[in-house]
């Protein structure tokens, strides 16, 4: 199992690329070194984490810009659609699934699609944002089978994100995204990720 | 300037530590085996990081865990109150608004306090989010003086962030948290961290 915080290094590599906006360019080359600032690690930490996947460079020459793309994007397996939920159609909810639907709508190479949302609160339910359904919570299991939906994300409130997320782990989804300000606890075969706002604001203290 | 890596990475150390809960225990004692298991990195990285900020353990016996917490909030600059601004109390920006009030009314050690929010939308000026007033975002430099802002998050539409980003940075702000889904430039003397929810999903999608 490749540790967590490589993965999250090939998504800043992958998210470099698809910034330098290089699916024009069959010829561009990138360095390591190039690479490396960035998306703010060294190139020796570039060429480390690459290594553990194949050989994709050349000695001098560095990575063809194109072809590094396509390899991260098959690695990461974002070069297929990838169905994701939400449970808890609130403020962050809605935010969070309506940027979701913008970047789908816009970038080719953006794959995650919102396929439903899930509340318990009757004022929303049968309703949708920009096409996406909003279903009753009683209903994941079958819709998560019927819309093949990979990845769930948990956007309610505290009081009940472990018995949402016993639910969302039941209904058969492996990976979590979680922004319930609470540790939750999932088995070993689901992969959870806690997303934290103020994680970013103590990075940026240090700054001050 | 130590890299921005090594900085997210102690504000792990330090999450993983407030975590556990040991404000209480005076002779609890971690290992930076079990730290750096906690926080996903090797052992190693963590002596490395801490090493950078000087002599905070002794072999074979680790680290005394509430001093370590201590120097990594001082470190932080996390041992006394940050005043944060919002610009665009839409969606978004009113539920990191509720969020990070909650916290700092729940835990000692969350320093982030939430001082402003700004905005255009007649509507909204002049209320409040549990009692954080919402100010015309012309008011903003005035403001950003009086209460002493020291970070502001962006939560407006992408085709006006630049624009008010340029507002923050001639108020005097240093430190931005940017939410908009475009690339901002800033002067080298202030420090941007654009967030991206659809980061956290690309780094799930390996595990699938
Ligand atoms: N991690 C972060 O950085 C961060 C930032 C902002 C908010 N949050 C968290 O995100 C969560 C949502 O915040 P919000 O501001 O959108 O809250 P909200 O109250 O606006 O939304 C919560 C939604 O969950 C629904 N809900 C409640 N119980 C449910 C259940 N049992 N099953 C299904 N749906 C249910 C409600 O009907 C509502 O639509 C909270 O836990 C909050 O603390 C985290
Ligand atoms: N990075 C991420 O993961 C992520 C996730 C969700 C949303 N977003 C982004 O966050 C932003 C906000 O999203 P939302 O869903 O809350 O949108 P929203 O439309 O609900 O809110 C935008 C707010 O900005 C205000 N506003 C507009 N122009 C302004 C100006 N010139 N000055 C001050 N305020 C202004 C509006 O009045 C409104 O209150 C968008 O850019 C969206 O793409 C990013």
């Amino acid at each position: 199992r490749v540790p967590n915080v490589v993965i999250r290094r090939l998504v800043l590599y992958l998210r470099t690329l698809v910034d330098m906006d290089i699916r024009s360019d069959e010829n561009l080359f990138i360095s390591s070194q190039e690479l490396g600032e960035r998306a703010g690690v060294t190139a020796a930490q570039v060429r480390k984490d690459l290594a553990l996947f194949g050989e994709f460079g050349k000695q001098g020459v560095g990575y063809h810009a194109l072809s590094l793309m396509r390899e991260l994007q098959a690695i990461l397996k974002v070069d297929r659609d990838i169905a994701v939920g939400l449970v808890g159609a609130g403020e962050l909810g809605m935010a969070m699934t309506r940027y979701n639907i913008r970047r789908y709508n816009q970038n080719p190479d953006y794959l995650f699609r919102m396929a439903a949302l899930f509340d318990i609160d009757p004022e929303k339910i049968g309703k949708d944002v920009e096409g996406v359904p909003i279903f009753p919570v009683q209903e994941m299991e079958e819709r998560v089978r019927e819309l093949n939906i990979q990845i769930m994300t948990i956007a309610v409130p505290a009081a009940v994100a472990q018995e949402i997320t016993d639910m969302v782990v039941r209904s058969g989804v492996k990976a979590i995204l979680n922004f319930a300000p609470i540790k939750l606890t999932v088995p070993s075969d689901v992969h959870l990720y806690s997303a934290d706002v103020s994680l970013d604001l103590q990075q940026l203290a240090y700054y001050l």
